[in-house]
C-alpha cells in the first residue's frame, strides 16, 4: 500500500492511497498475476454511511468485508490504513481474543467507528494513538485544516512508536506511507517510498490536487501488480473517488 | 525511473482515469437493522464473494487438509461473531444470511487483516 496527505500552498489537504493485496496469495501463472488480487477487484465498492438520511461516513470497501480501511468523515477527518510487517502481527492478538482476553480490538471495526463519529482531527488522532489493537498497521490521518496529516505506527496493544506530523511551515507539505516504519530505510527490495517522494517532488507543492497525486500514485512501481485501487479524498469538499488500477506487465510484483 | 521498464518516470497523463474504473457507491443505511444493511450489495456479488474465499481455502489447502481445516474454521470462528462490539455481530450474520457462506469463513474474511500480518 500507498498512502499520501498533501497540503498545498493555500492550506487545504488532500489524501490519497493505493490499497495493495494478494502477495503469495496464489500467482496466476496463465496471466501473470497475483490470484487473490485479481479476486479482490470487482468486489471493490464505496460505501456512504447514512444516518436519518444524512452521510456520517464514506469509505472504500471489498464488499463483504464491514471494516474500514479508507475512509472520510465529509468535512472533518480523512484515514487510510497500510498494513504494518511486524513479528508481533495479529495472529497473536486473535489467540489472545480466542483465549478469551478481549481488550484489544479489530483494526477494522476500530478505524470504521472512529471516522463515523469522528467530531475533529486532534481527538481522533489522540484515540487512534492509543485505542487498544489486536494487530499492528500504520494509520494515516489528514484533516481539514493547515498542518493537519499525521502517520501513526501502531504496534499491538495501546503502543504507538511515532506520530510523525506535516509541518508545512518548514518544507514537510507532504507524508510518504507505504509500508515500512518512516524513521528507517525501506528494504531494498520493496523500495515505492523513493519513487513516490521523488514524483511528489517534481509535481511541487504548487501542482498539488486530485490529478496530480493521481498521477504519482499511478507512477510504477508505486502502482504494482498488488494495486487494487486508487482512493483520491478530499475532506473540505467531501470528495472520495476511488478508481481501479491495473499494471500490466512488464510490472513490479510488489 | 530505476528499473525500467519495471519502474517509470512520473507520470502526468495518468487522471483523469478512464470512466469504467471509477467505483460506484452503494448507501449504508445505518438506521437499518445491522442483519439487513448490507444485503442490497453482497447478495448480487455472491458469486464473487465465494470464489474469493474459495481461492482463500485453496490456499490453506496446500498446507493443511482443505476440507477438515474448513470445518474446523467455521467451528472455531463462527462463534467469535458474539464477541465482536455491536453492530459488527449483526452485520456479519446478515451478509452469512444473504450469501449462504457459513457465518466461520465470513468472519475469517473479516479478520484477515490480523491474520495476514503474521
Amino acid at each position: 500500500c500507498t498512502s499520501l496527505v498533501v497540503e498545498d500552498k493555500t492550506g487545504d489537504l488532500f489524501h490519497a492511497r493505493n490499497l495493495d493485496f494478494g502477495l503469495f496469495l496464489g500467482w496466476d501463472a496463465k496471466n501473470s498475476t497475483w490470484a487473490l488480487t485479481e479476486r479482490l477487484r470487482p468486489l471493490i465498492i464505496n460505501v456512504d454511511y447514512q444516518q436519518g438520511g444524512k452521510t456520517v461516513g464514506k469509505g472504500v470497501h471489498f464488499a463483504g468485508y464491514v471494516g474500514m480501511i479508507t475512509g472520510m468523515k465529509p468535512g472533518v477527518l480523512s484515514l487510510s490504513m497500510n498494513e504494518r510487517f511486524q513479528a508481533e502481527g495479529g495472529f497473536i492478538g486473535i489467540i489472545e481474543w480466542v483465549l478469551g482476553q478481549r481488550d484489544g480490538q479489530w483494526m477494522g471495526f476500530v478505524l470504521r467507528d472512529a471516522v463515523v463519529k469522528a467530531t475533529d482531527f486532534n481527538s481522533t488522532l489522540q484515540y487512534l494513538t492509543s485505542v487498544d489493537l489486536l494487530a499492528p498497521g500504520y494509520i494515516i490521518l489528514g484533516g481539514n485544516s493547515t498542518g493537519q496529516g499525521a502517520i501513526i505506527t501502531r504496534s499491538i496493544g495501546t503502543k504507538a512508536d511515532d506520530v510523525k506530523m506535516l509541518n508545512p511551515s518548514n518544507g514537510t507539505w507532504y507524508l510518504v506511507e507505504t509500508n515500512y516504519d518512516n524513521w528507517e530505510s525501506p528494504p531494498f527490495f520493496d523500495n515505492r517510498r523513493a519513487p513516490a517522494t521523488k514524483c511528489m517532488n517534481t509535481m511541487t507543492q504548487a501542482n498539488v490536487g486530485l490529478k496530480g497525486i493521481f498521477n504519482v500514485l499511478s507512477t510504477k512501481p508505486v502502482r504494482n501488480l498488488l494495486t487494487t485501487y486508487t482512493a483520491l479524498m478530499h475532506v473540505r469538499s467531501g470528495t472520495l473517488d476511488t478508481y481501479l488500477q491495473y499494471c500490466p506487465q512488464p510490472c513490479f510484483p510488489w | 525511473q530505476d528499473l525500467p521498464p519495471f519502474t517509470e518516470d512520473c507520470r502526468s497523463d495518468a487522471y483523469p482515469p478512464p470512466v469504467k474504473d471509477k467505483v460506484g457507491t452503494y448507501v449504508l443505511n445505518l438506521d437499518q437493522a445491522p442483519e439487513d444493511r448490507w444485503t442490497g450489495l453482497v447478495k448480487p456479488l455472491t458469486e464473487k464473494l465465494i470464489v474469493l474465499i474459495q481461492d482463500i481455502k485453496d490456499l490453506v489447502g496446500i498446507f493443511v487438509n482443505e476440507t477438515k481445516a474448513v470445518d474446523y474454521l467455521d467451528e472455531l470462528l463462527a462463534p467469535m461473531a458474539d464477541t465482536f462490539p455491536e453492530p459488527y455481530p449483526g452485520e456479519l450474520k446478515g451478509i452469512a444470511n444473504a450469501t449462504g457462506i457459513p457465518l466461520g469463513q465470513v468472519i475469517l474474511y473479516n479478520v484477515f487483516y490480523e491474520v495476514f500480518t503474521v
